[in-house]
């Protein structure tokens, strides 16, 4: 463990508490008598967050983690692949479910079909990857996915008018955890011998780079202290 | 040797 990949997962974290956080405002704001600004905010507009994203993360880490049970690693990994999964699986089922927030999902903006980015990325993973074994195979499926499981949220972000700050900062945090990666595996590139996976670098370059045009509105937006706009 | 390499990583 270096220091690079600490900061990227617990930056991984944070971006999952914080969508956490923002659907436990929506739910919390129900409750409330209507007048409440804030909550008239949340409930008339749309939450910003992509289904379609969240679901694509549920099935990275479902195909990610398989190895869960069978191979353990230490505490601190086990601890946090149950976050991962428990928390991307909470999400869409709040999402798909929850009478309340359900309601501030904007479903006709979030038009994203994802299986044309499952299907690719499942072909990919049979053609390029390190070993041909189930396991593996869904692995760099995993890494495929996860490169591109951005993808609907991003799109949903350009159709959104007003971009909420907990909507960005779980964006920016999304992105910023996979680019303190990218640290990590230079890291190790140069001080472990043998440390080369190619796959995984260059599915988290990729990863990375789509982000570049949001890094460059979320710190103008910081900047000059407007509210943070994609361009459509 | 291919060392069996453990996915280490999240």
């Amino acid at each position: 463990m270096n220091i690079f990949r600490l900061a990227g997962d617990m930056t991984h974290l944070m971006s999952v508490l914080v969508l956490l956080l923002k659907i436990h405002t929506i739910k919390s704001c129900a409750g409330k008598s209507y007048p409440c600004s804030l909550c008239f905010i949340l409930l008339e507009s749309s939450s910003g967050i992509s289904l379609k994203t969240q679901e694509l993360y549920a099935l990275v880490f479902a195909t990610r983690y398989l190895d869960i049970f069978t191979d353990f690693i230490s505490v601190y990994n086990t601890i946090m692949k149950l976050i991962f999964l428990g928390s991307s699986f909470s999400i869409v089922w709040y999402i798909r479910r929850h009478k309340i927030v359900r309601r501030s999902y904007d479903k006709d903006q979030d038009t994203f079909r994802h299986f044309f980015l499952v299907l690719p990325c499942l072909l990919l993973a049979l053609i390029i990857n390190e070993k041909f074994t189930f396991k593996e195979v869904l692995w760099t499926f995993s890494l495929y996915l996860e490169a591109v499981a951005i993808l609907p949220q991003l799109i949903l972000l350009q159709r959104t008018r007003n971009i909420d700050n907990l909507t960005g900062q779980y964006v920016f945090l999304l992105g910023a955890y996979r680019a303190l990666y990218i640290l990590n595996w230079i890291y190790r590139y140069f001080t472990e011998p043998h440390y080369v996976h190619w796959i995984t670098w260059i599915s988290g370059l990729v990863q990375t780079l789509l982000y570049a045009d949001f890094f460059y509105y979320y710190f103008s937006s910081l900047k000059n202290n407007v509210k943070l706009k994609l361009p459509a | 040797s291919a060392t069996t390499d453990v996915k280490d990583e999240l």
